[in-house]
């Protein structure tokens, strides 16, 4: 996502924070954030060619026109180096936050504070679609559109369009707005679907090759379907998938809480 | 549910 996305994600899960998950997050965070996640969650994105070897980690290669995800054949980077993706990620941050926490005499000094925004934003970022997107088009990278009267690619339109048009149209621009919406739908529409969205299966801790797999399977469905190149994506595009990004968004942020 | 689970010693890690 762009920074909107990750900051609706990060605002959604830190509603709903246990008490030791907020003080554990808080303590983990910078002064700079004043205890503010969300302020944060887009920080990978910024220091992506700094950390130049955290690039790969932004998304998972699907091959192209297949539309499911196996983490041993779509989880590695371009030189083939595997788990070097977006669901390894997942997995990689998740085990150095339990480990530091589940024994607190862990011999590991991994850098706390980075595991919980990589965990953060890549949490988000699996529930993009087309950042499970086919290997072939770079996630839609390389599908050259037309959004309304403007030029872009299809990524970007998933990452930022979708919701700048929204916000324009049904939020008066403004993000709170737009986040509160998201959150009433989370408590009456979807109320009986977030019990199913928090839980993996044996208990994992998180299961980000299930959240991958709803993914890719969405991308098919809805973020090419209607978008080869050269089209022009408008009303009838953005109105059939605005539902799918807010409620992509919502599980982003109760999967991370 | 995965930072509570994280803060909360009970669960096991997903397997890559």
């Amino acid at each position: 996502w762009g920074k909107e996305g990750h900051y609706v994600v990060c605002k959604i899960t830190q509603e709903y924070l246990s008490e030791d998950a907020l003080f554990a997050v808080k303590q983990l965070l910078p002064d700079s954030a004043h205890g503010d996640l969300a302020a944060l969650c887009s920080w990978p994105d910024e220091i992506r060619f700094h950390y130049h070897w955290s690039s790969a980690l932004h998304y998972a290669d699907t091959p192209d026109f297949l539309c499911n995800y196996q983490y041993c054949r779509d989880c590695h980077d371009s030189y083939g180096r595997k788990h070097r993706c977006l669901t390894g990620a997942i997995h990689n941050y998740t085990m150095q936050l339990k480990l530091a926490y589940a024994d607190a005499s862990s011999k590991f000094n991994y850098n706390l504070t980075e595991a919980l925004l990589f965990l953060s934003h890549f949490v988000g970022d699996v529930h993009q679609p087309l950042h499970v997107g086919f290997t072939g088009d770079l996630g839609g990278n390389s599908i050259t559109v037309r959004w309304y009267r403007r030029k872009t690619n299809l990524h970007h339109v998933w990452d930022n369009m979708i919701i700048e048009s929204a916000l324009k149209m049904f939020y008066g621009s403004d993000l709170s707005t737009m986040i509160q919406a998201i959150q009433q739908n989370i408590t009456d529409i979807w109320s009986n679907d977030v019990s199913i969205w928090e839980h993996c299966a044996h208990n994992y801790t998180a299961c980000p090759d299930w959240y991958a797999s709803e993914s890719v399977s969405l991308a098919c469905k809805f973020a090419y379907r209607n978008a080869t190149p050269g089209s022009t994506l408008k009303d009838e595009y953005f109105l059939s998938r605005l539902p799918i990004v807010e409620k992509r968004l919502a599980q982003g942020g109760v999967r991370l809480t | 549910a995965i930072l509570n689970r994280i803060f909360t010693s009970k669960t096991g890690i997903a397997q890559a």
